[in-house]
Order: structure tokens, then C-alpha cells, then sequence
């Protein structure tokens, strides 16, 4: 649901050790990034390497019919071109659902119905980014020395609350992290100084930091970032300088990262 | 808009 607030269609690509997503909104200002491992599911099998191209809009709809206590099965089979979910095969609702891949990983000599040719126009927008700063984010509990100038951890119910309460106020925010303050502060129109009213930095807040760093980012995207907070009781924030943020949060199953852009002229 | 950095300006896409 996160996911698909930032971008409509992408590709779940999943291999036996995995299911990942990666993929930027059209404006190429945030990208997230989505894994969740094999051992996250009650059961799981992969036999073959292949991207389950999904309309995520819709995915969320059809996974809204499912109750909390429901079991999900995703199946899709080798040369299918569709997702199956079926909720509580045992219960006596028996809910298949059938889900039209916007595109099925097969190699270009099969022929593709025109549906696909679309699709495949749109691929481009889906091709994976080294992302130059995958390999400097361990979300683990190691602090990546080398990798992000500050790290800030604090409740995700917390930076929920901060981010929406802010983009009530203004549409951008400067995140200044310093030895022992982070600032989120609003920024006002360019006359009138700083807005001094920052949010009290709630309890649970670490913050651990190299050097100074502060950007200013669209609050529009923290907050869409920000609906991932259910699935973990913390954020992170990492920051450099002169990179995008990596808003990210770990579960037990994987994680969802998202990384914005900053404005630009401090 | 204008004051707004890319993505792509950071990532190097293969």
C-alpha cells in the first residue's frame, strides 16, 4: 500500500532466496526499494528466477478483501501471465483471485500480445538503478561508518506524526542533524527567519553522526514515506550532504527503503 | 520543479 502511493506499476522480482521491488516515481525525485525474504512466509518456493510485473493500485485493492486473519498465497506458474491470490483456501469463502501481469519477465522471441507491448514501453521506467548507495545501507544494527554522514532512529509513530503535522504547515522541511539535536523545522517563505517552533524531539530518538549535515525535502514525499510505519515500531533516517535521504524500515521479514532527493540551494 | 534535485542525479543506472 505504501508502495503503491509512490508508483502505480512495477515489477516484483522474485528468486529463491527472496521478493524484491525497486522503483522510482515518475517524477524521479523517490524511489523505493522493497525486500522481503523467503523466511518471512510460511512457506515459500521459487523455481525459477522471474519478475511479476504488477499494477500495484490494483494489487492493493484485491489485498484489501483480505481480513487480518486471512493466509494469502501468491502463486504465479512458469509461463503464466497471471497472479494468483488466494486467500484461506480452507475457509469457506474460497477467494481466488486472478491478476493480469502488466509483465511477465518471458524472453523477447515469445510472442506478446499487444497488452505486453504496452507494458514493455513502459519497462524502461522499471529497469533497475544501481543504486550507488544500495551497498552504503546496512540497515543492521551496524552503524555504516563510511556510508551516511548521521543516522537519526526514532519511533516511526513519531516521525509519522512530525512529517504530517509539518505538511500542514508548509510544503518543505529542513532535516539539520547535529552531535546531539536533529531539527526538523518548516521552513517559511524566504523573508521571515527559520520557524523556530520545531517539533520537541520526542523520546527514543539516537542519533548518531560523523558530521553536520542539512537538507531541505519535499514533505509531500515523507509523508507518502511515512504509511510504511506500521510495518516497524522505528525509522532511520540517513543522511549525507550531498546524497538523498534513505528513509528506512526494517521488519522481520525485510524491509521497505525509500529515498528522496533533496531540494536544491540551501 | 526548479529547486528539486533527480534521483538519477545521484544513481548511476546501468
Amino acid at each position: 500500500k505504501s508502495c503503491s502511493i509512490l508508483v502505480t506499476d512495477a515489477n516484483f522480482e522474485c528468486n529463491e532466496e527472496n521478493i524484491m521491488l525497486q522503483a522510482m516515481d515518475n517524477s524521479h525525485i523517490a524511489l523505493v526499494s522493497v525486500e522481503i525474504g523467503a523466511p518471512g512466509f510460511t512457506s515459500y518456493r521459487c523455481d525459477r528466477t522471474m519478475p511479476l510485473g504488477v499494477d500495484l493500485t490494483s494489487l492493493t485493492k484485491v489485498l484489501r478483501c483480505a481480513k487480518d486473519e486471512n493466509i494469502c498465497t501468491l502463486k504465479a506458474a512458469d509461463e503464466a501471465d497471471v497472479l494468483n491470490l488466494v486467500y484461506d483456501a480452507k475457509s469457506a469463502f474460497f477467494s481466488p483471485f486472478f491478476f493480469a501481469f502488466m509483465w511477465h519477465g518471458r524472453d523477447a522471441s515469445s510472442p506478446f500480445p499487444p497488452f505486453f507491448l504496452l507494458c514493455s514501453a513502459l519497462l524502461p521506467l522499471f529497469i533497475h538503478l544501481n543504486i550507488s548507495l544500495s551497498s552504503q545501507t546496512p540497515i543492521t544494527s551496524s552503524w555504516p561508518e563510511t556510508k551516511y554522514d548521521t543516522r537519526v532512529t526514532l519511533p516511526s509513530a513519531e516521525f509519522t506524526r512530525i512529517v504530517r503535522d509539518l505538511s500542514q504547515l508548509g510544503e518543505h522541511v529542513r532535516i539539520e542533524v547535529s552531535k546531539e539535536v536533529v531539527r526538523i523545522s518548516k521552513l517559511k517563505a524566504k523573508s521571515s527567519a527559520e520557524d523556530e517552533d520545531n517539533d520537541s524531539i520526542p523520546t527514543g530518538v539516537v542519533i548518531e553522526m560523523n558530521q553536520h549535515v542539512s537538507l531541505t525535502f519535499s514533505l509531500k514525499y515523507l509523508v507518502n514515506f511515512s504509511k510504511s510505519g506500521s510495518l516497524s515500531g522505528e525509522v532511520q533516517l540517513l543522511m549525507s550532504n550531498d546524497v538523498p535521504l534513505l528513509v528506512a524500515y526494517d521488519f522481520t521479514q525485510g524491509y521497505i527503503r525509500c529515498y528522496l532527493a533533496p531540494k536544491i540551494g540551501d | 520543479n526548479s529547486n528539486q534535485f533527480q534521483l538519477d542525479h545521484f544513481f548511476s543506472s546501468p
